[in-house]
């Protein structure tokens, strides 16, 4: 199957007509091929009949939140934007809504990210995001917030242009409730406000396409590496997040991301500022995506080949088509924090925390100066009296700590004994306790603290879902009776 | 209150870290040091 790269010589389709839409949507779409699941189920490509384009139809089991999907279709059908994607129209077949949509041929940009395994240059990144911004300035305008922007849910059709997608979690501002206060997105792309839940406006989408931009760059939003719990509540307490590598990045496209990842809501640039950044605002040529996009095809194209080729060889077994879509396109959806594993967070975050002189500030609050500390340890200066080197404050610190752990060790081993029985941490940390264990305790203990917390979490999370349950069941039951 | 929960434990388990983190590294320092 060839993948279309030029736009199909037609008249563009704008809204589907009474006639079509009251036909069964077999007769007016042929459905192709699965192009991957969307945040309310699986999402095809189809054939319009009538005109021969190509659209996108997401399938939406019934049984599901049928008030969000409505809210995605009065976004969508609200806007009318060539940097949104369109809403065609839908129907209801068997248990499922078909809801047509624009197609956009090249996917998401994380798609294209995985597919090439290769992240994006300055001036992809900037065409991505001009698009993107434009796309944004006009959802502002119209009183509306996207909520989960991410490379994700920006697609890229044929010709090359960014348009913002997957309304699932959008909501509309209206007048007499200017700032909502309700949690939602995807963790890494939060801005502080929301999870701090202290109202946020169109703005927080601002912060998001900044964690965006890096995503776009490094190939993962900041925090990636660590457990989403954490993340969420380091967003609002760190300071904004940087570029793993700034030397790597040019200064206007640093002061883009920096305008971006402004803490205070009120500080942060809107869409329509930022689209006069000279990162955004320098002609970056129309080809630029083309090309990336001509580059994915390419590989989609080499990866489908040898999947048909594998497919092929392995003729005994029925052919599935499901494996060759799947492997054409993968949506980055929640599986993205499902990638994450505890064990392996936990030696990244603590290196970054030393890295980032973390460590040097706490270390202070342990009555140890480590900017004399360094310089005593490094010049050695002699006492003239005894011809030693001087020890440092924070050996003399230890020593100290030492001399009274002898004198009282006998109980704290018991301490420890303690709790290293107990499978959760205890509510204050006991330096003492502490001091008396050796290293390979220490490192021991911070291993087992993500799964730990885990743990931890999994078991509030069933027991507040054991308390939730009656009251979704009652809930479920009167929507029922109402809708007979 | 689920959040606030979660809240608790997540600040709870941060400073436990903070503390474990901070002796290594004072372990290491005093190691260097004699060394």
């Amino acid at each position: 199957e060839k993948v279309q790269l030029r736009s199909h010589p037609r008249r563009q389709l704008k809204k589907l007509s009474e006639d079509s839409l009251t036909k069964q949507p077999e007769e007016v779409f042929d459905v192709l091929e699965k192009l991957g699941e969307g945040s309310y189920g699986s999402v095809f490509k189809a054939h319009f009949k009538e005109t021969g384009e190509i659209v996108a139809i997401k399938q939406v089991p019934v049984e599901s939140d049928l008030q969000e999907i409505i809210k995605e279709i009065s976004i969508m059908q609200q806007c009318n934007s060539p940097y949104v994607v369109k809403y065609y129209g839908s129907y209801f077949k068997n248990s499922d809504l078909w809801i047509v949509m624009e197609y956009c041929g090249a996917g998401s940009v994380s798609d294209i990210i995985r597919l090439r395994n290769k992240t994006l240059t300055e001036d992809e990144i900037a065409a991505i995001l001009h698009s993107t911004l434009k796309g944004l300035e006009y959802l502002h305008f119209m009183r509306k917030i996207h909520r989960d922007i991410k490379a994700g849910n920006i697609l890229l059709n044929a010709e090359g242009h960014a348009k913002l997608a997957d309304f699932g979690v959008a909501g509309q501002l209206t007048d007499t409730m200017a700032k909502r206060n309700t949690v939602i997105g995807t963790p890494f792309w939060m801005a502080p406000e929301v999870i701090q839940e202290i109202g946020y406006n169109c703005v927080a989408d601002i912060w998001s396409l900044g964690i965006t931009a890096i995503e776009m760059a490094e190939g993962k939003p900041p925090y990636a590496d660590i457990h989403p719990m954490r993340a969420i509540f380091m967003i609002p307490s760190n300071p904004p997040p940087t570029f793993r590598n700034p030397d790597q990045w040019s200064e206007p496209f640093k002061e883009f991301v920096s305008q971006c990842l402004v803490k205070n809501p009120e500080n942060r640039a809107t869409a329509t500022q930022l689209l006069q950044h000279p990162f955004i605002k320098s002609p970056k040529p129309g080809t630029i995506l083309r090309a990336l996009i001509a580059d994915a095809v390419e590989v989609k194209l080499k990866k489908q080949e040898a999947q048909q080729r594998e497919q092929d060889q392995d003729e005994e077994e029925n052919s599935d088509e499901d494996e060759v879509d799947q492997g054409t396109m993968v949506r980055a959806g929640t599986s993205d924090l499902g990638t994450i594993r505890a064990a392996g967070s936990l030696g990244s975050s603590a290196g970054t925390m030393i890295d980032s002189g973390t460590m040097v500030s706490q270390m202070g609050t342990m009555v140890i100066n480590s900017d004399d500390e360094d310089e005593d340890a490094g010049t050695m200066k002699r006492r003239e009296e005894t011809m030693q080197p001087a020890k440092p404050s924070f050996l003399e610190y230890f020593e100290k700590q030492e001399k009274e752990k002898e004198s009282n060790n006998h109980g704290e081993s018991q301490n420890v004994a303690n709790n290293a029985d107990k499978s959760k941490i205890p509510a204050e940390v006991d330096m003492e306790v502490m001091r008396s264990w050796s290293v390979e305790e220490l490192r021991r203990r911070l291993a087992s603290l993500d799964p730990q917390m885990e743990q931890e979490i999994e078991e509030i999370r069933q027991r507040y879902q054991t308390k939730r349950q009656p009251i979704l069941d009652a809930i479920e039951a009167k929507k029922r009776r109402q809708k007979n | 209150l689920f959040m606030k929960e979660l809240e608790r434990i997540v600040k709870s388990y941060e400073s436990y870290r903070q503390a474990l983190l901070t002796e290594v590294e004072a372990r290491q320092k005093r190691q260097q040091w004699y060394a």
